[in-house]
């Protein structure tokens, strides 16, 4: 099986 | 104050639809410029943004920055009072404790409202850089919503391979495999059944299933859906909505690496 990114890793907070 | 005035209630219903999958609480941020929203799901794996710009509302008004804090599954109770084709106004104090919705009915003469209390929520925007995709892809929403539906049946993940040939949508699974390729064409009668790819260089995406099948309960806000990817960054899939006035609903999701 394959590994699920985070979203938060690609966009850093404002 | 906010006041802001939708000709049909259908719209936020179906937005509201749209993303409560994804998630629970979530501010609307209301200024001059519009009504915008920006959430991850629970799991951190998918972002929604949302943006539904003054001129999709008549009138609309907003002086002030006001964030209203909303329970989506408050919300979705209700609209529900709302019908469809309902004239749906939102009001709002400067610091407010509650969200007022009005549902009209022109035929009716029938007025109903509602206070929806807010709550406070702590929420971390995260910034969207501007991406040059390197596949963009633009194609019929149900065409997308029936691809991800088939081969959920397959696996838990698809794989997104887009070439000059045309995009390949691929699962495999214990019971097999399974894949829709779709080749550009141009349909001049019915243009929504298009399918366009803007193509820079070769990509090829991991992605789960489940969170594609989530957002595609955005299907009847518009007609066509447009998947925009590059390697190594999320995809993008974006709904347009209430036509022509930039207004939209976007769906960001993280992809899965190794095999």
């Amino acid at each position: 099986s394959s590994n699920q990114r985070s979203i938060s890793s690609f966009f850093t907070p404002k | 104050m906010l006041e802001s005035r939708l000709e049909q209630a259908d719209l936020l219903k179906k937005v509201v639809e749209a993303i409560s999958g994804l998630v629970n609480d979530c501010n609307f941020d209301c200024n001059d410029s519009g009504i915008a929203l920006q959430a991850m799901d629970n799991s951190h794996v998918a972002l929604v943004s949302m943006m539904l710009k003054a001129e999709a509302f008549s009138p609309y008004r907003c002086d002030r920055n006001i964030a209203l804090g909303i329970n989506l599954s408050s919300l979705t109770k209700v609209l529900r009072a709302a019908q469809s084709s309902d004239i749906l106004t939102l009001k709002a104090e400067d610091a407010p404790d509650v969200v007022n919705l009005v549902f009209e009915s022109s035929e009716k003469d029938r007025i109903s409202e509602y206070d929806l209390k807010l709550m406070d929520i702590d929420q971390e925007h995260l910034g969207i850089p501007e991406t040059e995709y390197a596949a963009s892809i633009s194609m019929p929403s149900n065409e997308f919503q029936r691809i991800c539906k088939d081969l959920m049946n397959i696996s838990e993940s698809v794989s997104i391979e887009c070439t000059k040939e045309g995009v390949k949508f691929a699962a495999a699974g214990d019971i097999g495999t399974g894949s829709v390729t779709l080749k550009q064409h141009s349909n001049v009668d019915k243009p929504e059944q298009s399918v366009e790819i803007d193509l820079s260089e070769p990509v090829a995406l991991s992605f789960s299933l489940k969170y594609l099948v989530n957002f595609t309960k955005a299907t009847s806000l518009a007609s066509k859906v447009k998947l925009s990817l590059s390697n190594e960054v999320p995809l993008l899939v974006e709904y347009e909505l209430s036509g022509g006035n930039s207004s939209y609903l976007r769906f960001y999701l993280a992809p899965k690496i190794g095999d």
